[in-house]
């Protein structure tokens, strides 16, 4: 039985080129799943872009420094499959009997296709959206799972007039994503647009029923001595019966110092 | 003192919503701003047990009681901020984000918002360029009493100005940009440190999605008339 809550899938990633890796996400996390940071496998940096992995494998120099992004090709010269990479991971779950799990990426810019187990699901776009999977059906009996992530670049990444200027050609604004990339007076242009798994990656165990999004609001009277909280939540059965639930609310005041609270 | 049990039922494979009936609190200790008083935050755990199955589900989030209001004063055309009832003189800084290659992590969002506290600013101001900024920004912020100007992905240079005019109708996708407002409305919204959403930088977003974005993000008519509420509360306290 898996332990319920949230686990964080943030070591072990590798990361490929997409032209370099000649197989389907299909068969990455079936028959040949990669083994190691071997060519064209490389250690990925998760969260984070696409350039912070060629950074951190020194693939690239880091931009920050001298004239260093003037030596690394910019998405509008060198097409947008340049930057659209491979993202492997294995992990470990087993659940038991009615337990179920979800696949949560935070945020993904700007789209991608999820491949768990030779089972696909596409991400659609948008840089500033939270995705969740129920994996439940599709995790191995064994416990060993194999997840392959194929992230896009934003569809108008735009290219960079001589002159530069805010926000380069603009075209990186027909997308819902940060626009700063093309370039702005205090930046000069991000050359992957910030492709990439950008924001954290969980599974999370539930039983039948999950808690999503609850919301928390207070009002205030007589001089804020009396007040009440508010609080909403959504809540969704992914068993087959009705389940009869005891909803908790319990609210501790958060301890200051070194006093834990049992 | 503050647990309460509710019972529901829910029909298989169904979403439902479920409000609480509200907890009461006397004289709780309020969230400030820096400088203001202390950020004293509670924490909220929600659990839903399942008959016959056990424990289904936890969340859990620090929560700050504060009532924080704004008006663009006719005077000035600036907008002021109340605090709890209290005026506050804002001193910010404009953030675009913590690492171009978004190389984020808690320590580093720690260190850059302890840095705007101990430079004794309360307010940071999110630029339409950059981020809907992570949920470990706004701890940190709420940790160390900043308050958030968050503004959505529209900005002037991009978005509606320039020879030849750039988009003049924002992005292509108009339910797009919807469905990433609201989902991000939905993943920052508890946070204390949260002030003001903002349409974009120097720029109105194109008249749907702006009145779409005001609709979505008013007060909530069971908030709207505190007189109201202070009756229906005082007939039944509890």
């Amino acid at each position: 039985m898996a332990d319920m809550g949230k686990v964080k899938l943030e070591s072990g990633w590798l990361a490929a080129r997409s032209t370099e890796v000649q197989l389907t996400g299909t068969q990455l996390t079936t028959t040949h799943p990669p083994t190691g940071p071997t060519l064209p496998w490389m250690h990925a940096v998760i969260p984070g872009t696409v350039l912070a992995t060629l950074v951190k494998n020194k693939v690239v120099p880091d931009p920050f420094y001298g004239l260093n992004n003037e030596t690394i090709i910019d998405i509008a010269d060198s097409g947008r499959e340049h930057y659209t990479f491979w993202f492997f991971k294995s992990f470990q779950c087993k659940l038991s009997g009615t337990q179920h799990l979800d696949l949560n990426f935070r945020a993904i810019n700007y789209s991608a296709e999820v491949f768990l187990n030779g089972h696909i699901n596409v991400l659609p776009k948008g840089m500033f959206r939270r995705h969740s999977l129920d994996v439940t059906d599709i995790l191995h009996p064994d416990g060993q799972n194999f997840l392959a992530v194929l992230v896009h670049p934003p569809d108008h990444p735009g290219s960079i007039p001589p002159e530069g200027g805010q926000g380069g050609d603009h075209e990186i604004g027909k997308d819902v994503a940060a626009q700063y990339v093309e370039g702005w007076d205090w930046v000069a242009p991000i050359r992957d647009r910030n492709t990439g798994i950008w924001d954290e990656v969980s599974i999370s165990v539930t039983g039948p029923v999950k808690i999503i999004d609850p919301h928390l609001v207070s009002s205030h009277f007589d001089n804020y001595k009396r007040a009440y909280l508010h609080a909403t939540t959504e809540l969704e059965n992914k068993g087959s019966w009705v389940a009869e639930c005891s909803l908790n609310i319990q609210v501790t005041k958060e301890v200051e110092g070194s006093i834990c609270l049992v | 003192e503050h647990l309460q049990t509710q019972h529901v039922s829910v029909p298989p494979g169904a979403h439902v919503q479920y409000t609480f009936p509200e907890l009461f609190f006397y004289k709780p200790n309020l969230w400030w701003p820096n400088g203001m008083g202390q950020q004293s935050l509670y924490n909220v755990m929600i659990t839903v047990d399942v008959k016959g199955y056990g424990e289904s589900d936890l969340w859990s989030h620090l929560f700050g009681f504060r009532k924080i209001e704004s008006h663009v004063d006719k005077a000035t055309r600036g907008r002021l901020f109340k605090v709890n009832g209290q005026p506050m003189f804002i001193r910010g800084g404009n953030w675009i984000l913590s690492d171009g290659l978004l190389r984020l992590s808690g320590n580093r969002y720690k260190t850059d918002i302890k840095f705007h506290a101990d430079m004794n600013f309360n307010m940071i101001r999110c630029w339409g360029g950059g981020l809907a900024e992570r949920p470990e920004f706004y701890h940190y912020c709420d940790i160390y009493g900043l308050l958030v100007w968050q503004e959505f992905w529209i900005t002037g240079d991009v978005d509606g100005r320039g020879v030849p005019l750039s988009n003049p109708n924002g992005p292509l996708d108009h339910d797009l940009f919807m469905l990433c407002a609201r989902d991000t409305v939905k993943l920052l919204r508890n946070h204390p440190s949260l002030a003001l959403w903002v349409g974009g930088n120097e720029q109105v977003p194109p008249d749907d999605i702006n009145k779409a974005l005001k609709n979505d993000l008013k007060l909530h008519p069971y908030f709207e008339n505190a007189i109201g509420i202070t009756k229906l509360l005082e007939d039944s306290p509890h």
